[in-house]
């Protein structure tokens, strides 16, 4: 690893960033939580906190830009060039800026999130079938009035699962109007538009007015990218238009012809060699989260390792399950030092509970219930949970050596130290599950695993103890089975355990998509509830029913957890 | 059928990345990530210069270090990347 000449860092620990902007390419929701994990990479393996703020200066301030975007360094258009950040500092110092002629995605394509529909808020399914028919993008098929919408499962007949994409006509982002949709035809310093346009800006952003009227009422938004938009060009946010002809020839779809970079491009009307209006076909794009987490390294203080598997080396490549490399935790943690312990205990309850009648109750360490480190701590505002399990009948609810149980009468009470109730556990924990038959609690964290019997604890022992291999990074979900049996879920394969002589069964691992079809096969957690099995990721979840059918998509946080 | 297609290459309105050739990317590169001007600095000829340049990229970049502009180098340097320059002067 390598730090900036003088070691730049910051002088204080509790950092701050701000989002200034929005890509067009993600809806906002999707972009916030990627760069929350971004920094989270940062603040697990040091002492560094980060607040985001929504107005003011910011330490880091996040932005969105393409080609001059106001600094010395230009972008230079999709591909090359992905971000840039600074090292610590006023001013400009510790920014990071995003290439918006980008495609920005989570590494593996389009991330279409829906709106209204019936799914919640769920992401498309591609490809899905509707009427017969498989679509790999948004479609407007069945609708009259022009509305992009996707299947949130892979069979539209038969789970009748469904959402509307981002579009226009739906909704803008920032802006001066809230998010209102575009209004069509708009008038724009006298002129009639029908279209999101890049008028009147240099940036090539489009916008819409939300009034029929820009110049009266002057209220306007930004137009969000289509699934199927292309990217950069001269034509971005278009969709592509097939068939087109290019010197003469037709072409049915994306094509490299005319370029000697093999990048494929689409017109996006009917005629190129007329029209002249083109742009990059959608990719797979580049995760924000992991080019997000890169720059923000910058903007800590690292400079480019030469390390090829260390996240600060400067050339991009997608990983699916990211992981800090040492390179970077040491070069991070010889600026600001490692994360410390965990909180130590408070001498007395006082320090924790509010209540005066309680303030010389001795502290009791055999409680299995203890106070509330801070109520004002709300689950509702925790996007993605470390784990969640069922224990005693009630959901427990991990995050950050914290815990929140939501009871039978779907009450949330909490957060409680993970480290009260469970002092040999750490603060994260990848997966718990209660054996019914013994009462034990099985936790897993990395490659180790403790067993809780009462107040007593069995463990660390590692995960080959029970027969996983030396490969599994961790047990990121676990399910009781009931007679004795718990199913233990890493990567994309799934084991399962003989609880009573804690051995791994023969005819282990299996694929989790062979037996858990329509799940995704990377799944953060695992767990029963309420008879029904919940695969997690990030803040959404898809539950599969007993015959092993997922019957619903949603929310953790509005479905589960009932927030407001 | 058969025969092999002659590809006519066109200037796309709005593309920022000309078609260039590999020693004029090579060029940029080492301009923008920092390895020319640290060469610049010390004074050395230009094309002992930019054959040392390639050598510090290479070393970055854990390729074999020949000083040349070959395959793998032009490979390397049209790869997505950070745009915080590699080497500080």
């Amino acid at each position: 690893y390598q730090t900036f000449a003088g070691d730049l860092k910051w002088d204080h620990n509790d950092i701050t960033y701000r989002i200034l902007n929005y890509s067009p390419d993600m809806e906002g929701s999707v972009i916030d939580d990627a760069f929350a994990r971004a920094f989270k990479v940062w603040s697990e393996v040091t002492p560094l906190t980060f607040t985001r703020l929504y107005d003011g200066t910011a330490d880091i301030m996040v932005s969105f830009g393409r080609a001059d975007h106001g600094d010395p360094y230009p972008f230079d258009g999709k591909d090359g060039l992905l971000a840039h950040a600074y090292p610590p500092g006023e001013g400009v110092q510790g920014d990071a800026h995003f290439d918006d002629d980008e495609f920005w995605t989570l590494g593996k394509g389009p991330v279409v999130k829906t709106y209204y529909g019936n799914a919640e808020g769920a992401l498309c399914q591609f490809p899905f079938v509707f009427e017969g028919k498989s679509y790999s993008t948004c479609t407007t098929e069945g609708r009259s009035d022009g509305l992009p919408w996707c299947a949130t499962t892979a069979d539209y007949g038969r789970d009748k699962k469904y959402g509307f994409c981002p579009s226009e006509l739906l909704y803008t982002f920032d802006g001066n109007s809230d998010g209102a949709a575009c209004v069509f035809p708009f008038v724009f310093l006298g002129e009639t538009y029908n279209s999101c346009t890049t008028e009147g800006r240099s940036d090539g952003y489009r916008w819409c007015a939300t009034t029929k009227n820009f110049d009266q009422d002057k209220k306007y938004g930004f137009c969000p990218n289509r699934d199927t938009a292309v990217i950069g060009g001269n034509s971005e946010g278009e969709p592509c238009q097939f068939p087109f002809k290019f010197l003469g020839d037709t072409y049915d779809s994306c094509t490299s012809e005319g370029r000697g970079d093999g990048k494929l491009w689409c017109a996006t009307t009917g005629d190129y060699d007329r029209d002249q209006k083109w742009g990059f076909c959608p990719d797979k794009g580049y995760s924000l989260f992991l080019v997000a987490a890169h720059e923000f390294g910058h903007a800590l203080g690292l400079d480019h390792s030469t390390v090829q598997e260390a996240l600060m080396f400067p050339m991009y490549s997608y990983v699916e399950r990211f992981s800090l490399h040492q390179d970077d935790i040491e070069g991070i943690q010889y600026l600001y030092g490692p994360k410390p312990g965990p909180d130590p205990v408070p001498p007395t309850r006082a320090a924790t509970d509010p209540t005066p009648t309680e303030k010389t109750t001795p502290r009791t360490t055999t409680t299995t219930t203890p106070a509330p480190v801070d109520p004002s701590l709300d689950a509702c505002r925790v996007d993605k949970f470390d784990t969640i399990t069922l224990i005693q009948q009630e959901l427990h609810l991990f995050k950050d050596g914290q815990y929140w149980k939501v009871t039978q009468k779907n009450e949330i009470k909490g957060p409680y130290r993970t480290s009260e109730t469970w002092p040999a556990l750490p603060s994260t924990i990848d997966s718990a599950f209660e054996d019914l038959l013994t009462k034990k609690l099985y936790f897993f964290s990395g490659r180790r695993v403790w067993v809780y019997t009462g107040s007593s604890v069995l463990g660390p022992r590692s995960l080959e103890k029970l027969g996983l291999p030396g490969s599994l990074e961790r047990v990121e979900g676990a399910l009781e089975r009931g007679k004795g049996k718990a199913l233990l879920f890493g990567g994309e394969k799934y084991w399962r355990l003989d609880v009573k002589t804690q051995t791994i069964d023969k005819g282990y691992p299996r694929e989790v998509d062979e037996v858990f079809v329509g799940v995704p096969i990377d799944a953060h957690d695992v767990f029963l509830y309420k008879g029904h099995t919940y695969f997690c990721r990030e803040h959404f979840y898809w539950r599969m029913n007993a015959r092993r059918q997922v019957d619903r998509v949603g929310y953790i946080k509005y479905d589960v957890l009932k927030c407001p | 059928w058969c025969l092999p297609l002659k590809s006519i290459f066109v200037t796309f309105p709005g593309d920022i990345l000309k078609n260039r050739t590999d020693t004029e990317l090579a060029d940029d590169y080492l301009r923008r990530f920092g390895y020319m001007n640290v060469q610049h600095r010390s004074g050395l000829e230009p094309s002992m210069s930019k054959s040392k340049a390639l050598k510090m990229l290479q070393q970055q970049l854990g390729l074999e270090e020949t000083g040349e502009l070959d395959q793998p180098t032009v490979t390397a340097m049209k790869q997505p990347r950070c745009g915080v320059p590699d080497i500080r002067n």
